[in-house]
């Protein structure tokens, strides 16, 4: 679970950066 | 040769990066949303999923049958770099951000 949510999250930072 | 075009550069080349990866799939057609045509499908297909675990890659390969399995894999693999997508239970399992 831990490693499902650390993927999720830098996941989201990627996407985020993507649209800065 | 003008100092104060130094921030734009940057700007320019994170963008340009992206661009050039598009490129290297081989699909002209670019939809709205940036991604091209294989790479929408495999997202779709991936959103589609209702499993806690995600979709793994065999589902993938048996639903894009017309479709060449390094196709695929540089599909998840662009997906995954740009935080579409992100691996669950193991690297073949993915779910949509």
């Amino acid at each position: 679970l831990v490693r499902i949510q650390k993927n999720k999250a830098a996941a989201l930072l990627r996407l985020a950066a993507r649209n800065v | 040769s003008k100092s104060h075009s130094q921030p734009s550069a940057s700007r320019a080349s994170i963008g340009n990066s992206g661009m050039n990866e598009t490129g290297n799939f081989g699909n002209n057609f670019i939809p709205a949303n940036g991604l091209t045509v294989t790479q929408n499908q495999v997202l779709n297909l991936i959103k589609a999923c209702p499993r806690p675990e995600g979709l793994n890659f065999q589902d993938l390969r048996s639903q894009l049958q017309h479709m060449p399995i390094a196709t695929i894999k540089q599909a998840v693999d662009f997906l995954s770099n740009e935080g579409h997508i992100y691996s669950t239970v193991d690297d073949d399992h993915f779910k949509s951000t």
